[in-house]
């Protein structure tokens, strides 16, 4: 199911650690 | 701050999981875009890229489950240009609010697509029993 891939938390993940400066 | 051009994920998944995807993908398209302004912002400017490159796989997936993924526009450059114009004509404090506003809209627009998506595919499931 496309809603069981990992990668929308990935992406989440990447924007919860995008420090900006 | 909020960038007007970026998609909001409901509006276009009110009807079938085909129109709901389609909206995703071209969404998806637009907030990848919307992400290279990030790369100034950003104290650690490979995470941007990183992200373009997941959306990447994550558009190729949604295509794969879509009837007619020829459908999803592709932005053109021009359109791509002008969106980050908007942005770049700011000044440095806007720059920087509308670089968290965008990434604000991303999370939302990625949390309520997943949850939408997965509506629609339990949905289908139960329908098939």
């Amino acid at each position: 199911l496309l809603c069981d891939s990992s990668i929308w938390g990935a992406i989440i993940s990447l924007i919860d650690g995008l420090k900006l400066q | 701050h909020q960038v007007s051009s970026l998609p909001a994920a409901l509006p276009g998944c009110k009807s079938n999981k085909e129109a709901c995807l389609h909206w995703v993908a071209e969404g998806l398209q637009t907030y990848m875009v919307a992400t290279k302004h990030l790369e100034s912002q950003s104290a650690d400017n490979s995470l941007p890229a990183n992200i373009r490159y997941l959306c990447g796989l994550l558009i190729s997936q949604i295509k794969q489950q879509m009837k007619k993924p020829e459908k999803v526009r592709v932005l053109t450059s021009s359109e791509e240009e002008q969106l980050l114009k908007d942005i770049d004509r700011l000044d440095a404090f806007s720059k920087r609010m509308t670089a968290l506003s965008i990434l604000d809209q991303f999370r939302a627009f990625l949390s309520d697509s997943v949850r939408k998506i997965r509506q629609k595919e339990k949905a289908k499931q139960k329908r098939n029993g």
